[in-house]
């Protein structure tokens, strides 16, 4: 019975993915990479195509999909969100890669680093995707030339890991850091449904219940993603700490979080994950744009967002409406119904079955969760 | 209740990757 409702869920799931795709006349790109304009893309996507008429076979292109992630910001960069942003463009032409064999793209950091020396002394058009709602946007960084007599440090260790990309930097430290990475790896975010253990790992840490989203833990254990990933690392933490990075969606804000896991390995809350909860665009109040004329240093106050759409992307709000407000409805009778299943199926069981049941941790399905 | 000053205190700060694993492929550049 519970293995029929799982699938019935995943069923569900993949149809909204298939319903968003065929709505935007694009039958292959994910909805939340369809607001990148396509001539940024069209070096990607035409390289796999070559590969398979070599006769090999290649992987999905959401999963392939590719940016210059910022996986490091300094304090004084204000422009670029580490995590969210990757870079798919320069002056809104694609990021210079290099194929290989294989038909896989990889940047080309000479040419990259040749139109950073191109502006020195002037801005840069840098056109980012952003994983909170898989929005685009458009950032003008300044390119500053380097002095004549600054001295470039020269690591001591010579390491193989980090080669030089093949050209002298003409302007100074641009304040982050990047890595070249499939955009898909950012949708691997875990949503915060409810709490379930009170007094808990999860409610003593301060988690909160549909604003927070974990995207990721110490070391980024949970960078592979996969639905039951975090529910696995959990478990293999019992009685120990775990840091978990959380995203709060109505302050718009990442922070760390250390949570100690009992003896049980749970981390006492339900969690949702795939695409309906994957991070939704920011919606910050009409006053933003009168403070910003007002204030020298604006800080955006965001607005919480609506549970009813938190989840869809802005490029494609009307889609999935018929399909959410079907399982609105469906929430007043049919969880109810698979909830006393459930628990009918507990009273039952001996002491034995109940300790080994607890550990399955299993998703209650009409809410598309796992349970950690 | 949620503590909304202690939330926004973490308003500009970023989340370090640079010692994460991670999928993506090749160096970190800066």
């Amino acid at each position: 019975m519970f293995r029929i409702a799982k699938n019935l869920v995943r069923t569900f799931e993949q149809s909204v993915q298939d319903t968003l795709a065929l709505s935007q006349d694009s039958s292959n790109l994910d909805a939340f990479f369809q607001s990148i304009p396509p001539n940024l893309l069209s070096a990607q996507l035409e390289s796999p195509v070559d590969a398979v008429s070599e006769g090999v076979k290649h992987t999905n292109v959401n999963e392939t999909l590719s940016g210059l992630r910022i996986v490091w910001v300094d304090e004084m960069q204000f422009q670029l969100q580490s995590f969210f942003d990757y870079i798919v463009g320069f002056n809104d032409d694609p990021v210079p890669v290099v194929s290989n064999q294989h038909g896989f793209s990889y940047p080309d950091y000479r040419r990259i680093t040749s139109i950073f020396n191109e502006h020195c002394g002037r801005t840069l058009k840098v056109n980012i995707w952003s994983a909170k709602g898989g929005t685009f946007r458009d950032e003008y960084i300044s390119i500053i030339s380097k002095e004549s007599d600054d001295l470039d440090d020269v690591s001591l260790n010579h390491d193989e890991r980090r080669p030089s990309s093949g050209e002298a930097h003409q302007f100074q430290a641009l304040g982050f850091k990047v890595q070249w990475t499939p955009l898909i790896a950012s949708t691997f975010t875990y949503h915060i449904l409810n709490v379930n253990i009170p007094d808990g790992p999860a409610q003593s840490a301060g988690l909160i219940p549909d604003e927070d989203y974990i995207i990721g833990c110490q070391d980024g254990l949970l960078a592979t993603g996969g639905e039951t990933l975090l529910q696995d690392i959990v478990r293999s933490r019992a009685n120990y700490d775990l840091v978990l990075y959380v995203y709060n969606k109505v302050s718009d804000c990442v922070r760390p979080i250390t949570v100690h896991i009992g003896p049980d390995g749970r981390l006492g809350c339900n969690v949702g994950y795939g695409f309906l909860h994957r991070i939704p665009t920011v919606k910050h109040c009409p006053q933003q744009a009168q403070q910003q004329g007002q204030d020298d240093n604006p800080v955006p106050v965001p607005v919480p967002v609506e549970s009813e759409t938190a989840f869809v992307p802005s490029a494609f709000t009307a889609p999935p409406v018929p399909t959410k407000k079907k399982s609105k409805n469906k929430k007043g009778t049919q969880p109810l119904a698979m909830d006393d299943y459930f628990n009918e199926g507990r009273d039952k069981s001996s002491t034995a079955a109940k300790s080994a049941e607890s550990d399955i941790l299993a998703p209650p399905p009409q809410k598309q969760s796992s349970s950690d | 209740e949620v503590d909304r000053v202690m939330l926004n205190k973490w308003r500009q700060w970023n989340v370090d990757m640079t010692t994460w694993r991670s999928i993506g492929s090749g160096p970190i550049m800066e």
